[in-house]
């Protein structure tokens, strides 16, 4: 493994396929892989599994430790959910719904989704099959009245999180970018402080593209924590380390399948052993 | 951009008439960063940048006063043909109904593609009718109903069918478009994943049953690597007949379509480019090359 110019040219092209399997983005790859040349170079690692072993260190250093999610001394705490068509917003609401309930808290939500077809319908089953309150108006209302009643009804009811749905948006299309500031603009002005917390929900299929999604979200709110769903499909979410790094916006829950119980926080020594395995 | 690379690349080695190994390595590396960043699988890049070595340092780069933009056609040309040509005409069958069957994994637009194929079909002057197999996710079977009125285009039901399951309501399906006279049945199927066993073969079930004329991969324009395999189990199991691309209206760069191509080999039928049912359009290979270039 180790020759007189350093770390197996052979084995570094293998870690670097393995990456870029991973949807990690190409420079990030560059990047870990000539710290990775150094590191190895200095700490004179022989064993390929030494070399995996620094480049798991590596990589658990660009994700950082653990970020829970916030929870207000002043409820209702509430969770604004964001971001492109289909990854997976309304679902990842249900599952944190339930999730707290577990915890033995109580959830409200918010039908922010007033576009879509059938889209209040799906989060009115998801309610029923939760026993939670939904908050909704009628198809076509403006979203941020109904995220505003939430808020409102949560307080009146005495219920401590508001998880607010949002229609999927690309981030290329500036009306719907505004209506989106609207809504938090709108919920923050209900709350007295910002949502506490706006999650991008990514979709961990998707490769490059979530980091445009990424950088252009966090130009238009104050993003808190990523929701990465879909990592029961056979990818890997890697460019998400890129998100990490230089956004810094820490991935804080994880979706592995359709259900209400498959979510769960998001836990960085598990993500890396699936991004090199 | 690759332009920039590519031009900063040939800058340095202007007036020395040939071009070395290391600079040769060096244009196909920056191509090879190119389509990596555009989401095209990496074996699929392999077997790219092996085809096209020779042409892009051959006598008609060097030659020319301006390298790199040779350089860049030549790579595009490459991928327009790898591509496909233009979107062939969907060909009806001899006795209808004509059966489009769309399948894909979870979100990737399945359900509005099938509204605005159903009113595509309409605009050719055909008679469909829209069938919700989608037994699985909250809401699916009303979605397509909202989505069938908007087009004025109707939507059989597993309820009309007085089924409990997808194949079933697939085989009622057919036998009410035949007796209603709708020549085109245009399926929505679940979500899922290519790994999981039972709904692939689910799916695989439904496929007899409906012996469609056009099964139809729907892929999100975001999807990363994993592409090829998704594509090839689906075409694996089913033997698909086309692709088709959506939520190209996002600033996807799209490898994806290349990736799709090159393992299925089946042409891609259209592409999405918006919620709305009328955002269908063509496909055009040389404007998906030019955006897989950035
Ligand atoms: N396998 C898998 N499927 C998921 C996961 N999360 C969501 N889905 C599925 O992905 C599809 C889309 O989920 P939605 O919750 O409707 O996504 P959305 O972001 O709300 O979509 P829009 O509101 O239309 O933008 C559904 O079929 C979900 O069941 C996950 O973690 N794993
Ligand atoms: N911007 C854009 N959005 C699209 C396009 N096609 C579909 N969508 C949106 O993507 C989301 C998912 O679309 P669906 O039709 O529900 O996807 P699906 O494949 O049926 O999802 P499942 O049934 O859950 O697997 C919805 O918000 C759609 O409006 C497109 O071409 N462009
Ligand atoms: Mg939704
Ligand atoms: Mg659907």
């Amino acid at each position: 493994v180790f020759t007189r110019r350093g770390v197996d040219e052979e084995l570094l092209e293998e870690l670097e396929e393995t990456l870029i399997a991973a949807d990690v983005n190409v420079n990030a790859v560059q990047e870990l892989l000539e710290t990775l040349r150094q590191e190895a170079k200095a700490q004179r690692l022989r064993e390929a599994e030494d070399v995996r072993a620094c480049l798991s260190a590596l990589l658990k250093g660009w994700l950082g430790a653990p970020a829970p999610l916030t929870v207000s001394a002043t409820p209702p705490t509430v969770y604004l959910f964001v971001g492109v068509n289909g990854v997976g917003k309304t679902t990842s609401i249900a599952k944190t719904a339930h999730m707290l309930q577990r915890q033995g808290k109580r959830a409200l939500l918010a039908a922010g989704d007033t576009f879509r077809a059938a889209a209040i319908d799906q989060l009115q089953i998801w309610a029923d099959r939760l026993g939670c309150d939904l908050v909704k108006h009628k198809e076509g209302a403006d979203p941020s009245a109904v995220v505003f009643d939430a808020i409102q009804a949560a307080r009146a009811r005495g219920v401590d999180f508001v998880l607010a749905d949002t229609a999927g948006r690309q981030h290329t299309h500036a009306r719907l970018m505004e209506e989106l500031k609207k809504v938090h603009r709108v919920a923050e002005k209900a709350l007295g402080r910002p949502p506490d917390e706006v999650l991008l929900v990514l979709d961990a299929v998707a490769g490059q593209n979530a980091i445009r999604q990424a950088e252009e979200f966090a130009r238009a709110l104050p993003l808190t924590g990523i929701v990465l769903t879909k990592l029961d499909s056979t990818s890997r979410g890697g460019a998400v380390l890129t998100i990490r790094k230089q956004l810094g916006i820490p991935i804080k829950l994880i979706g592995l399948g359709e259900k209400a119980d498959q979510m769960a926080p998001f836990d960085p020594d598990a993500f890396v052993e699936g991004l090199l395995a | 951009s690759l332009t920039d690379k590519l031009q900063g690349i040939f800058e340095r080695i202007r007036g020395k008439g040939r071009l070395d190994e290391k600079t040769v390595d060096e244009v196909l590396r920056e191509i090879r960063l190119a389509l990596l960043e555009a989401d095209v699988n990496f074996r699929v890049v392999k077997e790219f940048i092996a085809r096209i070595r020779e042409q892009a340092v051959g006598e008609e780069v060097l030659k020319s006063l301006t390298p790199d933009q040779q350089v860049i056609r030549i790579v595009r040309d490459e991928l327009i043909a790898l591509l496909g040509g233009e979107a062939e005409p969907i060909r009806w069958a001899a006795r209808p109904p004509t059966v489009f069957m769309l399948c894909g994994l979870q979100g990737s637009g399945k359900t509005t593609t099938c509204a605005k194929l159903a009113r595509w079909a309409k605009s050719q002057g055909r008679n469909p009718m829209l069938v919700a197999c989608d037994l699985q996710r909250p809401a699916a079977v009303k979605q397509l109903e909202v989505l069938g009125q908007q087009v004025g285009v109707p939507v059989f039901t597993p309820q009309q069918a007085g089924a409990q399951d997808p194949v079933r309501t697939a085989q009622r399906a057919l036998e009410h478009a035949r007796a209603q006279g709708n020549d085109v049945l245009i399926v929505d199927t679940a979500g899922r994943l290519q790994v999981d066993e039972p709904l692939m073969e689910e799916l695989q079930r439904m496929h007899a049953a409906l012996q469609p004329h056009e099964t139809l991969l729907v892929v999100d324009a975001t999807t990363g690597q994993e592409a090829v395999n998704v594509a090839q189990a689906f075409h694996e199991r089913l033997e698909l007949t086309g692709v088709i691309m959506s939520k190209m209206d996002g600033d996807a760069r799209g490898g994806a379509t290349l990736s799709v191509k090159a393992v299925v080999g089946k042409p891609v039928r259209f592409v999405g480019v918006g919620e709305r049912t009328d955002a269908l359009e063509p496909f055009y290979p040389d404007r998906v090359a030019s955006r897989i270039l950035g």
